[in-house]
């Protein structure tokens, strides 16, 4: 399950 | 409490059947106001969300906040095995809060009932980035017919799986897969006459790479829209949105791939 984390790991971008 | 109208092939079940595969749980956060719902690949590469206000929604009730995450291949083996013409109805109660029941209820008023258990009742509250937030870190955007759109990722997919690049310049977009024996390019030019159906809006050029795999699964859900409307950018994740009904709209991330 995802977390708020993994979201914002996501959008941050590379 | 809360009661979902469903109708098998309508946006809900579209998205449901599209991201069976991608993921086991669909969280959806239901409000008076309407509902919300996001689901995330296993691998983490690939976001879809789901927005429909209670307007859109004929029949929608909902009297408090309820966060749930729902199994999605339960829920589409059971559509799946209603009939067109039935009337479905998803329904958490304050009672039976942890299963959720799926009424169908045939012309004839028979009925089934589909009752499972909700993966997680107490999910924490994701929040993705508003539309101001993504807005400022996408360096272009492409509006194009949502069957084009579906008819270039599944030529993409078929050729290459693993490696895709959209580039936008304010000129053209062109599309590239790479495939084991050769490779395709699609180009768009942009028409100065008519910007109603292609347009493409760009304040620096852009050139992404990512999984074709990704857009091919979303590609099938924007078809529900007429029109599709892709957000590039250089280190944030593609975006693809398309409106549904008079407020509602799905968007679909994809993570930019690290170029080989």
């Amino acid at each position: 399950s995802p977390t708020q984390k993994t979201l914002d790991r996501f959008f941050r971008g590379h | 409490m809360l009661e979902l109208p469903l109708v098998k092939g309508d946006p809900f079940h579209h998205v449901m059947e599209a991201i069976l595969d991608l993921s086991d749980v669909a969280h959806v956060v239901c409000t008076t106001r309407g509902l919300n719902l996001l689901a995330v690949d296993t691998k983490h590469l690939a976001i879809v969300s789901l927005l429909f206000p209670a307007e859109d929604f004929k029949g929608y009730t909902c009297d408090e906040y309820i966060s749930i995450g729902i199994p999605i291949r339960d829920l589409v083996n059971a559509i799946r095995c209603g009939d067109d013409k039935d009337t479905i109805t998803l329904k958490v109660g304050e009672e039976n809060f942890g299963t959720i029941t799926l009424s169908f209820v045939s012309p004839e008023k028979n009925t089934v009932d589909y009752e499972f258990r909700l993966v997680d009742a107490k999910l924490e509250r994701f929040r993705l980035p508003d539309r101001h937030f993504l807005r400022s870190k996408y360096q272009g955007s492409v509006k194009m017919p949502s069957v084009e759109f579906r008819r270039i990722c599944k030529c993409l997919s078929n050729f290459g799986d693993e490696y895709g690049v959209i580039s936008v310049t304010d000129e053209d977009l062109t599309y590239f897969a790479k495939g084991t024996d050769g490779d395709v390019y699609v180009e768009y030019k942009q028409q100065e006459e008519d910007t109603t159906i292609f347009k493409i809006d760009v304040r620096e050029p852009v050139r992404l790479a990512f999984n074709p795999k990704y857009l091919n699964t979303f590609a099938k859900v924007f078809t529900l829209s007429g029109q599709v409307k892709l957000f590039l950018s250089k280190t944030h994740p593609l975006m693809v949105e398309c409106k549904i009904g008079q407020k509602g709209r799905i968007r679909c991330f994809v993570a930019p791939k690290v170029e080989p």
